[in-house]
């Protein structure tokens, strides 16, 4: 079973 | 005080109508570098920059320093399909404290001079740092090439795997009437150079994304007729269409993990 993964789990907030 | 002097008009159609199916509002942000936005869809799952560099405008003045500029893209695009193709657009606004944007089209011949006044907003919007970060893969590829992939992709499955090896980038589905794979080699033998597949591996890599996002992207192949598709294990691929002389739009799309 495949999840969706967010940006927010890669790049953080500037 | 800002005014940007686009002669090319038709460019920031095409931008805006890439990004609209995607992004509901975003801040337009004005600095010395260029125009530029970053925006997240509303699920977070893609993020999409956009750079029209200073340099590529006939006439670029931000006097503000950065002068973020809130839009409702469906409101934009709006406005934005009144100018002609072969208009010039200038965008006009007063400065920070001012609530309004003016776009003004004029026709090639300047026969006919039109202006639109729409309304900004105040964006609560996250910015987020992109870090440089070293790609497994980078495939080139003419654009309208990937498009049709994905669209053929998507009659059969909601997901595609992308993987790249020295055979060349495959994309595969599945869904409930079957599977479908389609592989793109290197070739660098063509007449035209935009018509070329390059691939740059460093290592294999094999990536799901769901196709609904990589579908939407595709509504930026008229800016471009070439794609570079940049692939790294545990990153967001980033779809990438060069604006010509100007700069770029970049899809980030975060990819499915397994459980």
């Amino acid at each position: 079973k495949c999840l969706q993964s967010r940006i927010m789990d890669y790049f953080s907030r500037e | 005080m800002l005014e940007l002097r686009l002669v090319q008009g038709s460019l920031l159609k095409k931008v805006i109508e890439s990004l609209k199916d995607l992004v509901n509002d975003a801040n337009f942000d004005c600095s010395s570098t260029g125009f530029s936005l970053q925006a997240m869809d509303s699920s977070h799952v893609a993020l999409m920059s956009l750079l029209l560099r200073s340099d590529g405008f006939e006439h670029y003045r931000c006097d503000h320093g950065n002068f973020p500029m809130g839009m409702k893209l469906e409101n934009l695009s709006k406005i934005l399909k009144c100018a002609g193709n072969d208009d010039i657009i200038t965008i006009k606004a007063d400065g920070p404290g001012n609530d309004t944007v003016t776009f003004m089209f004029e026709s090639p011949s300047q026969e006919k001079i039109a202006d639109y006044e729409m309304k900004l907003m105040d964006i609560d919007s996250e910015h987020l740092g992109i870090p440089e970060a070293e790609f497994h893969a980078i495939v080139r590829m003419p654009s309208s090439e990937f498009a049709r992939i994905c669209k053929d992709l998507s009659s059969i499955g909601d997901t595609v795997v992308i993987s790249v090896t020295k055979e060349g980038i495959k994309f595969s589905t599945k869904g409930d009437i079957g599977t479908a794979n389609v592989v793109c080699r290197q070739n660098t033998t063509v007449d035209k150079p935009e018509d070329a597949t390059i691939i740059e591996m460093q290592q294999p890599v094999s990536l799901t994304f769901a196709l609904r996002y990589m579908n939407s992207f595709t509504k930026a192949t008229p800016l471009s007729n070439t794609v570079t598709i940049s692939l790294s294990s545990d990153l967001p691929v980033v779809v990438e269409y060069k604006i010509a002389e100007m700069g770029y739009i970049r899809f980030y799309l975060a990819p499915k993990i397994e459980e």
